[in-house]
């Protein structure tokens, strides 16, 4: 149970980090591999975000937060592709930038919850 | 089980104060049915302090309680999250040209301004007196210092002779304490800015055993403060409401999900006690 | 074998809390009982550094820094307990404050060896 | 199996500049048996910049390579570090007045100075510049801009229009080089004072179909600015040798430890390149 809850919260922290690189890929090289590259990781952050959903207990405060982070991530980096495709320069770059922020509070969060789970 | 999920953010965790402040928000958000967060800084720091609101607003909370410490770093950031959708409230200081919705807290300027008033009266108008200030970039401790000069600004008699910085860190206060003394020796009176100041400019003044030529004015109620105004080391206080702070943050910020029109400032008591007041 | 590491880090992270908060409460209060506290304290903290010699391979940089930033606290709560007992202000100000600075750097690698440990 | 423990901390962890100068530490950190640590801020970032410098100094490393970035803080930090026995190398930024053991890199100010006098060449000296820099408040971007400024500075057809901040990263530049052209329609030419910069306003550039009528000098051979270089998008760029700091500061450590005297600075080869130039 506990080992199992590692393996998750590491598969996050790992897409989550996923999820920047492909979007940093694709703003600086506008090609498509890249962006099926982001598409993969966002669908899978969307995965294992539900699998949280179904194995963790949901009173953890932590917990929700970490939960409703990950829809922000998942939102910011939507807005960041939609307007970079419109070409729209100022609003891509400062969803990138939330995009950037959020990816590490994600990770210090992964890892105050696990060791929550150990203390 | 809970109606809504609130995040308090103090200047420094285990900040005795804060604790004050803490425990009045928790008094309220067990009765309207609040999930509070209580977060922040170990150790003061406005970079962390920036950082807890924006991963807080990243969690989707229904609102944040925070000081607004200075203009021109909180004020984009609140910006961003209230335009983002989550309400903000600043508490104990202000940033008030920000589009928080509202401000609970002592008005800094006052507080400053009848300490200022309180020296002169105790001292009959002659003193040389030091300043030991939270830090220098804060609103709220930068408002508190001005209202003092302001109030001391015609007397004659009462010169400044040094301000120094504490960091809100007793440990600090002391030291800059001790290196006042010892730099300037006709420094006959202290003004400590923050609830801990106070306490560590009386630590050096009674190892010093000066507690008879020094007339010291701290700020807030803290346990420790009343034991050396006990002892007549400590002559007065600012005081201020933590608690009222802390509960009313919460019930305003119930209010403004609510719909609900609330004050934009809401100035909690802030007065003198003095020894003979403690009895 | 995994399990094991786990709890020695942790409690190294309590403890090196415990040396912190002890420390405080001796120079805000001198009094001898919290002295006493501060140096079971800091004996714990010198055995699971021991313990840590003997159980973890020390190839790894992030365990070589932090088996000498366990040396470097100790070193300066040592200092701390020294000026302050000479009533050195200055002194026991600065070198408290390394203290805090290195407890937290500590607390920072904790959590990065555990997620090592994982990932 | 390792003589030494050294720790090389760059302005940002990813940026393809700092990979090289990584590069060359590596090689010579191989060569003579020193574990080497890259380690830093994922984002540009002073505050982590000097928590990565006192975590090392926590954990006794033998060596610290670091920028300089500013003097007001970094200068207490490294002659605190110092001070207690661990030596300072400023690699690539220095900050001259602190009790750093020595700095290896560019002249800033002189290849700011070359990239003004390219552009007065280029351009026959009438130009309307806008330049990007990666920041206003570190050392080595003020002093490129300054070098710049005093190159152009007797040319009365040549105006700096504007100045604007990227943080030393591709996307900001991109932004500002845009909000640049669409404000001030009258710039032909840009000057990019980081690694970063020019790339950004080269990719711009592009979009918008404007590189006939736009000058761009940039920092740094990076293989997109190469590149940009070759399609004619860029025309010139400062060529710095990041490779050659990085090894050239683990040698200068270990002569350090060993006892020998180093150079206080040692300036590495800076001069400008042209299209011309890379066949
Ligand atoms: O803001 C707080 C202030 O009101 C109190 O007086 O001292 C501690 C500070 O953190
Ligand atoms: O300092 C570096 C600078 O030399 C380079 O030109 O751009 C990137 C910076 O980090």
């Amino acid at each position: 149970k506990g080992f199992e809850r590692f393996l998750l919260l590491n598969d996050i922290y790992q897409t989550s980090n996923l999820i920047t690189q492909t979007l940093h890929a694709y703003i600086l090289d506008k090609e498509d591999r890249y962006l099926d590259d982001y598409l993969k990781a966002n669908i899978r952050l969307i995965k294992d975000q539900s699998d949280l959903n179904k194995t963790m207990n949901t009173n953890d405060i932590t917990l929700i937060n970490y939960k409703n982070m990950i829809d922000s991530l998942l939102h910011e980096s939507d807005e960041t592709v939609d307007y970079f495709q419109k070409d729209d320069i100022n609003q891509y770059s400062n969803h990138y930038n939330e995009v950037l922020k959020i990816a590490d509070f994600l990770q210090e969060s992964t890892l105050a919850l696990l060791n929550n789970k150990l203390t | 089980k809970y109606k809504y999920h609130f995040v308090l953010v103090p200047e420094e965790l285990d900040n005795e104060y804060w604790r004050l402040v803490e425990k009045g928000a928790m008094a309220a958000a067990k009765k309207y049915g609040v999930m509070l967060e209580y977060t922040g800084p170990k150790q003061a720091n406005i970079d962390e302090h920036l950082r807890t609101i924006e991963m807080a607003a990243a969690s989707k909370v229904d609102g944040i309680m925070t000081q607004g410490l200075s203009d021109d770093q909180f004020t984009p950031l609140i910006n961003k999250v209230v335009s983002m959708g989550t309400p903000v409230i600043t508490v104990d200081t202000d940033v008030s040209n920000s589009e928080r919705l509202s401000y609970i807290g002592t008005d800094n300027y006052l507080a400053g301004y009848l300490a200022g008033k309180a020296l002169i009266e105790d001292t009959d108008g002659k003193a040389n007196v030091a300043i030991i200030t939270g830090s220098f970039y804060k609103n709220h401790q930068k408002l508190r210092v001005q209202g003092f000069k302001d109030a001391v600004k015609m007397e004659k008699n009462i010169h400044i002779i040094d301000i120094e910085e504490s960091e809100i860190s007793r440990v600090r206060a002391a030291e800059k304490a001790y290196q006042i003394i010892t730099k300037y020796p006709q420094v006959n009176a202290f003004f400590g800015t923050s609830a801990l100041d106070g306490i560590g400019i009386a630590q050096v003044v009674e190892t010093y055993k000066k507690q008879n030529q020094m007339y010291i004015i701290g700020f807030d109620t803290l346990p420790e403060t009343l034991d050396y105004m006990k002892k007549g080391v400590i002559q007065a206080t600012v005081v201020q409401e933590p608690y009222q702070m802390g509960y009313g943050a919460v019930k305003m910020m119930i209010d403004i999900i609510n719909g609900k029109k609330v004050p934009s400032i809401v100035h909690t008591d802030t007065r003198i006690m003095r020894v003979k007041d403690l009895i």
